[in-house]
């Protein structure tokens, strides 16, 4: 039988707003 | 027996390999550091074609972490670029490009049928194999739409100090200022030569600079369409709200002045293949306007004419504009309150929206349409210009 590709796995992303959050406090803790 | 073992040329499979600790090179020498200008003369949104064969590359290897990795510095990269250049027309107009291209090759490679009616038969062997991006299809949607609305605002911060002079003030059609009405008073602000002054020639250049780049830039057609119209929508919306307040513009004269600019910049929305995109549509207020400048105003078939063509303007507005005509000169008569009190008895069953002004910030919602790339990956090189020799084509 013709093998079904198997499902992918949906990857779950961050919000603009969250990578901003992140990124500012990455900003911060970089000295 | 001389046996040549003919070793098969790999097939490039349209994928770039790079190791992780690269990953930091790859956003700085494509995406925080990159001039548009190196890519000139090669594929439109090559970046994002090389973004894409990264990420692709990722998935094949099944390693997520990288994909979230490049994906989330890829952004960063963008925004980071974008927040440097805030007030750079081409550089906004490139990332917009290439954020766009980019969420189009994770659509048009996702592996979902409705993506792929447009796919050949090797751009379906290109798709991602593992993972399912649609939540980062929604974050670069989202930066589109920021970036759109930079560019947007570049583009009107440019064109915002030509448009009173050169749609009211400005002589286009020359002499026909010698009608102009009694009283008329010269305007210090604008009148000074040289300074402030634009002629309706500065905003078709400037419309001029934004369409050559945009599209040189390979920026999707829908979304040029869109810029436009949101550029005529100001020019209308800042002529008018300058008409219902100045007398000095609301003459016979200065109405000619409007259909004539009006005409001018319709014909080159046609001349560049852009009319299909509303911008016409939104000045329609403004022509009315212009219509009105220049119709009788006496008697109640004037009335009437006047009322049946202003469909676009309100009461409001077209009594303001009655208000503040100035005839040409003593032979032709003031409008008379008698007049405009006809008008507003035809035009008492509109339920007008009241405000007099037109908002001048007003943004229509932007539309990211699918666009698929009849490119295939494997025909896509990295020029040596661009610096990411560590990049491996697989």
């Amino acid at each position: 039988s013709s093998q079904r590709p198997r499902p992918r796995v949906l990857l779950k992303a961050p919000t603009l707003a969250e990578m901003e959050e992140m990124n500012t406090s990455e900003e911060e803790e970089s000295p | 027996r001389q046996v040549t073992v003919q070793r098969k040329e790999k097939d490039f499979q349209g994928m770039l390999e790079y190791h992780k600790e690269d990953e930091a090179l790859l956003i700085r020498n494509l995406v925080t550091d990159l001039k548009p200008q190196t890519l000139s003369g090669t594929v439109p949104c090559l970046p994002a074609y090389i973004l894409y064969m990264c990420i692709r590359h990722a998935d094949y290897t099944n390693d997520d972490l990288k994909v979230h990795s490049l994906l989330t510095s890829t952004i960063n990269g963008i925004k980071k670029v974008l927040k440097k250049h805030i007030d750079d027309f081409e550089m906004t107009s490139f990332w917009l490009s290439n954020t766009c291209r980019l969420l189009h090759c994770l659509k048009q490679y996702s592996g979902d049928e409705g993506f792929m009616t447009q796919n050949t038969v090797k751009q379906n062997e290109h798709c991602l194999k593992n993972f399912d991006l649609t939540e980062y299809r929604q974050v670069l949607s989202d930066l589109s739409i920021q970036i759109y609305q930079q560019l947007i605002k570049i583009a009107e911060g440019l064109l915002q100090p030509m448009i009173v002079s050169a749609m009211l003030e400005n002589e286009s059609i020359q002499g026909l200022c010698g009608v102009k009405p009694t009283g008329y008073r010269k305007r210090s602000s604008s009148m000074v030569d040289g300074e402030n002054s634009y002629c309706l020639e500065g905003i078709i250049r400037q419309m001029n600079s934004f369409h050559t780049v945009m599209c040189d830039q390979g920026l999707d057609p829908e979304i040029i369409l869109q810029v436009f119209k949101q550029l005529f929508y100001m020019i209308n919306a800042v002529t008018l709200n300058n008409l219902l307040l100045r007398k000095d513009v609301c003459s016979w004269s200065t109405g000619m002045q409007l259909r004539y600019n009006i005409s001018q910049l319709e014909e080159w929305l046609r001349g560049r293949n852009l009319h299909q995109s509303g911008a016409a549509q939104t000045m329609e207020p403004l022509i009315q306007a212009a219509q009105l400048l220049q119709l009788k105003k006496k008697t109640h078939e004037d009335a009437e004419a006047i009322c049946s063509l202003c469909t676009s303007l309100s009461t409001q507005q077209i009594v303001k504009i009655l208000n503040l005509y100035t005839p040409l000169n003593e032979f032709e008569e003031r409008v008379t309150v008698s007049f405009i009190r006809t008008i507003q008895a035809q035009l008492q069953e509109r339920n007008d929206p009241q405000q007099l002004l037109l908002d001048c910030k007003h943004m229509f919602p932007v539309l990211f349409p699918f666009n698929p790339s009849s490119l295939t990956m494997d025909s896509i090189h990295i020029p040596a210009s661009l610096n990411l020799e560590f990049l491996n084509e697989v």
